[in-house]
């Protein structure tokens, strides 16, 4: 057996079913409950059924795309999955609305025992990975078994040694001479038949899981907000590129700030790059920088006076990244800046449709070389480009979702690879360091932007996750 | 290539591999291409977990594993990535 990741730090848990069809809820509440306590009887563990969306499992059905980074491949082959023990979607359990499920016992035919496939995928919510033992429930491929009150050796000696046996006392700190904790009752195993069924006020239509409900960097494409417009009609442009292209000199400064400098320690990153081997963070018409040794004084500064030509009134930064010529290249709006140093290179600004991007795209949220492949990346809303450095221009088979980025959603703020070669994305005030070979998140929760990069100390009721 | 006789296409295995942890997913963006050897490699431990011999080809007995309904929670079979920079055991996965 394998032990995935964290286990919940509590023994009694709450799930929620969270969509159904009318016909099939009793039995649906039925199987659940019936396969969590496969997992109840073997182990110190308790489960509640509670009507709320901070239930520690939730359990839905959908189809295809649901908003999770996972999409179903409608009937047979994945059938379902879930998420391992965590905040957030930490614990659900998704099944595929596609397949032809039977939820009572002894049913057969064509269609899927929906009662084993959620005792494997609640073992997933438990913590377990998936094992190489065929006869374990946690065997990846579906066996049309019939479920068993008793577990599997393999599958009861993985639960139980992450949360213990019944009839055992569990954790390393308690005295031998102290008496023995109470097995717990199994009245409080479920509630099935305690309380009506209540809809959620959301599910009354049988409306789409949601997952905003809980989790602010979702990334929902039922749901999301829309900022990218993509069937807009496009009006032919009459303005002229906010800078003509000329060679200012002395640069202009900003005679009055329009806003204050931005808090060091507890403000969003507009955008984020090394340039010569520093970090520059921008917010505003402010950046920060960051050297060798931690942040030079006088900072944050308007970015003016280190790249004078830049617009006289831009709002902001959108994306830097420092391109394999060593040029710098600034977008604002619906145009990019190439500057050799503090230089803007002659013929900049530029619209951003020379880089092959629709007339549609009014902004780019982030730019930044992926270390895994030196590829230079934009992203904008919920798509992203890859852009072919030697043609000036983005690839063909692009864009893509952003979901390929798994756990970092739409609508980013920022991104940039960091000198250990790692690629970092930013959102709000928090930021992911990105695994490139999983493809996702190394850790689904947000850290604290300013605690690392601008090396804020921790408050003092603030607390230290990362120790936790 | 293809030569007709097989049920899937190598298509077929290549995303199942990447899908399921048995090569790196960043190949789905990079479409890096894996040699003969490292794709067998990938198949071996694909045909170990699931309880078949490990041929490192892309036989009867995979093709049938590979059309087996399933979980789509991925293997996690960490030694299937190349990359030496993933032979990290002390990273967990949180979720999927």
């Amino acid at each position: 057996y394998v032990l995935q990741g964290p286990k919940w730090d509590k023994t009694d848990l709450t799930w929620s079913l969270v969509n159904w069809t009318m016909e099939d809820a009793p039995q649906i509440r039925r199987a659940l409950t019936e396969a969590l306590s496969v997992w109840a009887h073997s182990s110190k563990l308790t489960f509640r059924e509670v009507r709320s969306d901070q239930a520690d499992i939730q359990v839905l059905f959908a189809r295809g795309d649901h908003g999770d980074g996972y999409k179903f491949d409608g009937p047979g082959m994945v059938l379902a999955h879930a998420f391992y023990p965590g905040v957030g979607r930490g614990g659900d359990a998704h099944f595929d609305a596609d397949e032809k499920w039977h939820f009572t016992r002894g049913e057969r035919g064509d269609s899927t025992n929906f009662l084993g496939v959620a005792v494997h995928e609640f073992g997933h919510s438990l913590g377990l990975g998936h094992s190489s033992d065929q006869n374990a429930i946690m065997y990846p491929w579906y066996h049309d078994n019939e479920v068993d009150i008793n577990l599997p050796a393999d599958d009861r000696n993985a639960i139980q040694q992450l949360y213990g046996s019944k009839d055992k006392t569990w954790g390393p700190f308690k005295p031998p001479t102290r008496p023995k904790t109470p097995p717990t009752t199994t009245t409080t195993t479920t509630t099935t038949t305690r309380r009506p069924l209540v809809y959620y006020p959301q599910n009354r239509h049988n409306e789409p899981y949601d997952p905003r409900r809980r989790y602010p960097y979702n990334n929902n494409p039922h749901q999301r907000d829309r900022k990218l417009p993509t069937t807009t009609t496009y009006r032919p442009r009459t303005d002229s590129p906010p800078h003509p292209t000329r060679t200012w000199y002395p640069p202009p400064q900003p005679t009055k700030p329009k806003k204050l400098k931005p808090d060091t320690c507890h403000t969003t990153y507009d955008a984020i790059s090394i340039i010569r081997r520093e970090i520059f963070i921008f917010r505003g018409q402010f950046l920060w920088r960051i050297g060798d040794h931690g942040l030079y004084p006088g900072y944050p500064t308007y970015t003016h006076r280190l790249w004078a030509e830049l617009p006289k009134n831009f709002s902001k930064v959108d994306a830097v990244y420092e391109n394999k010529d060593r040029k710098i290249v600034f977008f604002i709006g619906r145009y990019y800046y190439v500057f050799d140093s503090v230089t803007l290179v002659s013929g900049y600004p530029q619209p951003l449709t020379s880089l092959g991007l629709p007339q549609s795209l009014t902004h780019i949220d982030a730019a930044f070389v992926w270390g895994y492949n030196n590829r230079t990346y934009l992203t904008s809303g919920t798509l992203y480009w890859r852009l072919d450095e030697d043609t000036g221009r983005v690839e063909l088979d692009y864009p893509r979702d952003m979901s390929i980025w798994r756990g970092i959603g739409y609508n980013i703020d920022a991104a940039f690879k960091y000198t250990n070669g790692k690629t970092y994305f930013f959102k709000g005030y928090g930021y992911w360091e990105f695994n490139d070979d999983l493809m996702e998140v190394a850790h689904p929760r947000p850290k604290l932007s300013a605690r690392k990069w601008m090396h804020c100390p921790r408050l003092v009721n603030e607390v230290d996750e990362e120790q936790t | 290539a293809n030569n007709g006789k097989s049920a899937v296409s190598e298509d077929t295995v290549y995303n199942y591999l990447m899908e399921f942890d048995y090569l790196p997913k960043s190949d789905i963006e990079t479409g890096a291409l894996r040699t003969e050897e490292q794709l067998k490699d990938a198949i071996r431990k694909l045909q170990r977990f699931g309880n078949i011999p490990a041929t490192g080809e892309i036989d009867e007995a995979t093709q049938k594993l590979i059309h087996r309904p399933r979980c789509g929670v991925g293997d996690n079979t960490r030694t299937a990535n190349f990359s030496p920079d993933n032979l990290q055991y002390g990273h967990h996965r949180m979720k999927r």
